[in-house]
Parts: structure tokens; C-alpha cells; sequence
């Protein structure tokens, strides 16, 4: 699975996830990817999420909307995606990895999974990882 | 407002020996991004070309490298939203494209509905003008041979995914 979040200039936020989804998958499964608030969510008002891992507990706990609500609530982006895959660990046995950027230009890439390469740009530096 | 761009390659079990392969996947792409917002354009495009060329970098599950379902076929998902109001458009189970992100900013713009799927959604391609390719040529030689390994038995690739991502 791919995925991106951006805000722009006019402070728009936008995100986009794209995956061919579980090797060897039944025909006709879908999972997470594709189901809104699920593999990604955007407002303006919040954030923007994408979201990537084991689909089926992606969508059980509509993971990028979840990290959403808890940022509604206060929360950080950072402390939002850790509260959302613990959730996710915890409640259902998934893991997985976001990327958020919130309204104000803050941003993070945390995963439950040893790994996920990501990438992100903000005040023309580039940051790069794969590892925790 | 400064811009801000952030992109993932997916989560789960990355070989070491392809670690500067990914690196440079997700590079191409967050720098692809921000381009469009540093000449102005919107978070939308933006994340729309940033995940173009994901998709077209093979090392990744999308587009071009998509793993293969229980038939050896492949079948792609995506999904596009605009946070200004709360638009959003995607496509399931769609086949014989080369980038399902562009097709899921068509189902947005252009249909009154969010998600279109399999035949449905391959017809609204062709009438949208994306050029069809043959799903062979989105297959990777790296993705058959995962398949072909999974087909062994007491192989249950599905499962094992889990712990993966």
C-alpha cells in the first residue's frame, strides 16, 4: 500500500492511499483502502490521514477517522496515531502504520509494524525513514 | 501557510537489501509532491501525484508491483479526499489500470457517487479516457514469485499478513 497527506498554502489539507491489497486475496476482496474513514480521511477542520497494514482491522476500527476523533480531542498528531494503532493492537490483534498532518502543518509517520518507509517535507527538509 | 507533504510505501517486513530502493521510491514521490505545493497548487493534486508515482515505482503493492489475488490476477484499490469539503472518491477491485488514484479523483469530480468497483468501475475509465493496459504489465516478477510460493502446501499467506501490514 502507498499513501499521501499534504497541506497547502491556502491551509487545505488532502490525502490519497492506493494499494493492490493482500497477496494471495480472494477474488473480490476489499479491504480497507478503498472504504472512507478506513484507509484515509481529510477536513480541514483536523487533519489528513493515510493509512496502511492489515486491512480487515483497518476498517473494524475505522483507523483514519479514529486518529481524527482523538485529535479533535486534544491529542497531537503523534500522540493520535499511537492511541490508534494501541487501539487497534489491543482491540482487534492488528498492526499497521499512518502518516497524519494536522491544520497547523504538524506532522507524523508511526507505525505498529517493525517497519514502513515514509518520506516528508516541510520547511523544504526532507526527513526519510524506514525503521523506529 | 507553509506546505507541508508526508508519504508512506507501506508498512510490514521490508528485506534489507532493498532498503535504498525504498528510500528512493518514497523520496521521488514526497519531492513530486511537494513541487506542486511549493508552485501553489493544491494538498489534492499534490497528493495525487505523489501517490502516481508510488504506484509506478514496482517495489511497492500499487499500480505497477500490485500483488497478486488467489487466481494470480491483480485488483487494485484507491481512494482520494479533499479535507476543504469533505469530497472524496474510490475505486475497488479495478483492473487493467495503471494508476487507480487518478481514476479515484474521476469517481470525485465527476460522478455523483464515492466508490465505484470492479466492472462498473472499469467501465467509467474507459468512458473517462484512461488508457487501458493488459494487467500482465503490472505484474512484477517479484510479486509471481510470491504467489507462486504462497500457492505451496500448508502455505496460508493471508493469515501470515496479518502480523505484517
Amino acid at each position: 500500500t502507498v499513501g499521501a497527506v499534504a497541506i497547502d498554502c491556502q491551509g487545505n489539507v488532502a490525502c490519497a492511499t492506493s494499494t493492490g491489497g493482500l497477496t494471495n486475496k480472494m477474488v473480490g476482496r476489499v479491504g480497507d483502502t478503498a472504504c472512507i474513514g478506513s484507509g484515509g480521511y481529510a477536513d480541514n477542520n483536523v487533519g489528513a490521514v493515510s493509512t496502511t497494514g492489515h486491512g480487515e482491522s483497518i476498517m473494524k476500527v475505522i483507523l483514519a477517522r479514529l486518529i481524527l476523533h482523538h485529535m479533535e480531542q486534544g491529542k497531537s498528531p503523534e500522540e493520535a496515531a499511537d492511541a490508534g494503532l494501541n487501539y487497534m493492537k489491543s482491540r482487534v490483534g492488528g498492526i499497521g502504520g499512518v502518516i497524519i498532518v494536522n491544520s497547523s502543518g504538524d506532522w507524523t509517520a508511526k507505525f505498529s509494524t517493525n517497519q514502513m518507509s515514509w518520506a516528508a517535507v516541510k520547511d523544504d527538509q526532507l526527513h526519510i525513514g524506514i525503521y523506529h | 501557510m507553509k506546505p507541508v507533504i508526508v508519504v508512506h510505501g507501506g508498512a510490514g517486513k521490508i528485506v534489507e537489501e532493498l532498503d535504498a530502493t525504498y528510500r528512493a521510491g518514497v523520496k521521488r514521490a514526497v519531492l513530486k509532491g511537494y513541487d506542486v505545493l511549493s508552485q501553489g497548487g493544491s494538498a489534492l493534486t499534490a497528493v495525487e501525484e505523489a501517490v502516481i508515482v508510488l504506484e509506478d515505482e514496482q517495489i511497492f503493492n500499487a499500480g505497477h508491483g500490485s500483488v497478486l489475488n488467489e487466481k494470480g490476477d491483480i485488483e487494485m484499490d484507491a481512494i482520494i479526499m479533499d479535507g476543504k469539503n469533505l469530497d472524496s472518491g474510490a475505486v475497488s477491485a479495478i483492473r487493467n489500470i495503471a494508476n487507480p488514484i487518478k481514476l479515484a479523483r474521476l469517481v470525485m469530480e465527476k460522478t455523483d457517487h464515492m466508490l465505484l468497483t470492479c466492472e462498473g468501475a472499469t467501465l467509467f475509465a474507459k468512458a473517462q479516457g484512461i488508457p487501458e493496459v493488459p494487467n500482465e504489465s503490472l505484474v512484477t516478477e517479484r510479486s509471481r514469485k510470491r504467489w507462486m510460493k504462497n500457492l505451496k502446501e500448508n502455505s496460508n499467506p493471508v493469515a501470515d499478513q496479518i502480523g505484517l501490514g
